[in-house]
């Protein structure tokens, strides 16, 4: 079992091996990932380590093989087809947003309640009435929902969601939810990051 | 010094805990806090012994208490004044997010160069011209600057911030960037929260 540290590590790492491959880079030495992403030479060894030993000597780590065996890990391997419920103005940035697309998450639907919302198409991405909520996440086949409504929409969402099918919720609403009835759930609230950085600010340890 | 997996948890702790003072809880236990947070009450006991025992036998931990030095460490029991520059859709959504205030992140003003934005006002929040930034920046005293321009503006903004005295930047902009001139940065990749999420979807552990 990884624990959550190291989980919460393996996406930064991911997102450096992939710009290392699209520079062309095929080996990386521990010390050198440690040096770039501000960490322990032993911890990034012993994070490696979880998923299988590609250092060769002299040479580091095989940065692909660490790719590949990373996204099995994170389950990014594969496409995931997402839908945004909430269609103002931070999900209108989360629809259109390219990295996500770039990591295999593909928005392909909105919806909203707002008559001057419903119909129109952002990117490609057409918006629906939230009433035709279950037909278009069977028909468009979506794994994973973004919410991004006011606070007091969300119960009413989450209520729909149970027995839709969608497997993943990532919730902007403001309010913490647990996991409902086999859907994962993720809260995220950016004032969190806020509060990283004054935390950095404060102890100058930045 | 506290380990950073450490600071991570302590903007949940807080959260948890001013949602108890709102309802009128006063003292809490390690494994009342650890079932609530899906945490190892061992875990959560190394946790709260970093900044002081205020545990009472029989009673548990004075949420106040908690609270409050909690605060000192991650620098929220003072008031920051935050601008936003590029107000467009992500940048709007965070002017006006409500949980900001709350936690004493205070939006004073947001920038942009679109002649349709500049000009006008957002939930009391003046939009300026980007060539007014330095003046602005100094006049409304801002401490924290969020960036959600477009990746090719970024560069230029970080040249101009520099010696303005901002001391802190939240970089949505999806180029990462490493401290700068007695600047802290966070950077800020939603992706991440999305393979968080497939990990544990693809796990099944959450
Ligand atoms: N968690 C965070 O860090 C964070 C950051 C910024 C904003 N927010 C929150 O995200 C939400 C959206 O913010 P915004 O600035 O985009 O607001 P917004 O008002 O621009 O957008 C909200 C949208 O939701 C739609 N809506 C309302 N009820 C609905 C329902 N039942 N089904 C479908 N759509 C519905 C509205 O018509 C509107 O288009 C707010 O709750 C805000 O507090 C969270
Ligand atoms: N990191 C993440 O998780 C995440 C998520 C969503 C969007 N984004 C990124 O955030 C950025 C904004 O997204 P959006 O949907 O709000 O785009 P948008 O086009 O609606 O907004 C961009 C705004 O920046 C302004 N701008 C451009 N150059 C500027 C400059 N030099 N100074 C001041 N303002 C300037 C534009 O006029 C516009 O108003 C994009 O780069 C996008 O990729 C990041």
């Amino acid at each position: 079992k990884i624990p959550a540290p190291t989980v919460n590590r393996l996406s930064l790492y991911l997102k450096y091996f992939s710009e290392l491959t699209s520079q062309g880079v095929e080996y990386i030495s521990s010390g050198q990932v440690a040096e770039k992403m501000g960490l322990n030479p032993a911890q990034v060894r012993k994070d490696l380590a979880y998923f299988g030993k590609f250092g060769r000597r002299g040479f580091g780590y095989g940065v692909e093989q660490l790719k590949q065996e990373i996204s099995k890990i994170l389950g990014t391997h594969r496409q995931w087809r997402l839908a945004v419920i909430g269609t103002g103005n931070l999900g209108r940035a989360l629809l259109m947003y390219q990295g996500f697309l770039s990591r295999g998450f593909k928005p392909v639907a909105g919806f909203d309640v707002d008559p001057d919302k419903v119909g129109w198409e952002l990117d490609g991405v057409h918006i629906y009435h939230f009433d035709e909520l279950e037909k278009v996440i069977k028909s468009q086949k979506i794994d994973i929902v973004i919410i991004t409504t006011p606070k007091a929409s969300l119960d009413g969402v989450m209520e729909r969601l149970k027995g839709s099918g969608v497997k993943g919720v990532l919730n902007f609403a403001g309010k913490h939810l647990l996991e409902a009835e086999g859907i994962a759930v993720r809260n995220v609230d950016l004032a969190i990051e806020l509060e990283q950085l004054t935390f950095s600010m404060t102890n100058k340890e930045s």
